[in-house]
């Protein structure tokens, strides 16, 4: 669908994207770390889109199998929610992924 | 009012009472901590009440100043979110108000 090619093209075209809800604490916490890390993700707050949050979640979930936020995709890559995230940063593995997308 | 009233009456009569939403991972981390100490919170689940929820939700910040989720409360005393009631457990400050509070 059209909507599935959009968000194709942003994974795409962006080193980091996390889809987001404003008022979700793991959205924030996943947010903050990146920050942290001298990273600027793309951020798409779905509960700001109106009609279209709820159907970008959708295809978010065919093409991930997750419905969830926050959503996470590094060098067009699903990485996957807040403990996803938190766990790799902890192994030391998610560092050199950004370096590897260049999102750093 | 007749809400607040109930609201109040739910606070006297439960050592624990956690206000949550199904969905948010914050309500789901503080009623994890609190069955792991062996506590059985009442858990009210605000996006399950339709419109009554919001309602609720509106008493607790007149009562307490907050409005977020999860709101908890121990022998009748506000608490607050996730993260204070994490903190107190780090502290070793729970489980003394969960004694007092006749909730193990
Ligand atoms: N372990 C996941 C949990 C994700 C999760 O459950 N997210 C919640 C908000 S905190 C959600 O999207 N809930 C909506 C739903 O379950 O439909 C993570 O760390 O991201
Ligand atoms: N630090 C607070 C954060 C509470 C919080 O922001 N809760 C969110 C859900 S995770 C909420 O209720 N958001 C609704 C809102 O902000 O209106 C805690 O640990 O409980
Ligand atoms: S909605 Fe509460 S942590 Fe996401």
């Amino acid at each position: 669908s059209r909507l599935e090619d959009n968000v194709k093209k942003t994974l795409a075209e962006n080193p980091v994207v996390v889809y987001s809800k404003t008022w979700c604490s793991y959205s924030s916490e996943v947010k903050t770390l990146l920050k942290r890390l001298g990273v600027e993700p793309l951020v798409i707050e779905l509960d700001e889109l109106g009609p279209q949050g709820p159907q970008i979640q959708k295809v978010l979930e065919r093409l991930t199998g997750q419905h969830t936020v926050p959503n996470v995709f590094i060098g067009g890559k699903h990485i996957g929610g807040c403990t996803d995230t938190v766990k790799l940063y902890r192994k030391g593995e998610l560092e050199p992924l950004l370096s590897e997308a260049n999102a750093k």
